[in-house]
């Protein structure tokens, strides 16, 4: 199912996009 | 609550011009200061533009912070 591939993959991008916010604010106060 | 306050300073992180929304260039313009590729800003855009007009509304990207951060927390 390809929309359930798109699903699970845009949770990792978004899991991804905001580890790296909040590593940026943590890293830099 | 720490988890609005939170999605409200990154939403500000992206819309560093303070229109009240964030576009795609918006995001792109991230490329600079996060680790992440032009593609995958993309695919973060589309995942969060829950409508998919094209911008980012606070309420649009708040929801997809508090999916985020209670699939992190567990609760």
């Amino acid at each position: 199912d390809p929309n359930m591939k798109a699903g699970a993959t845009s949770e990792g991008v978004l899991a991804n996009f905001f580890n790296s916010l909040l590593s940026k604010k943590t890293g830099s106060p | 609550e720490v988890m609005w306050k939170k999605a409200q300073e990154f939403f500000q992180t992206c819309d560093s011009e303070g229109k009240g929304f964030i576009a795609r260039t918006d995001m792109q313009r991230l490329h600079k200061e996060l680790p992440l590729s032009l593609e995958e800003l993309e695919d973060v855009f589309d995942a969060l533009d829950a409508d998919a007009n094209g911008f980012l509304t606070p309420e649009e990207f708040a929801s997809g912070f508090s999916h985020f951060f209670f699939s992190q927390n567990g609760h």
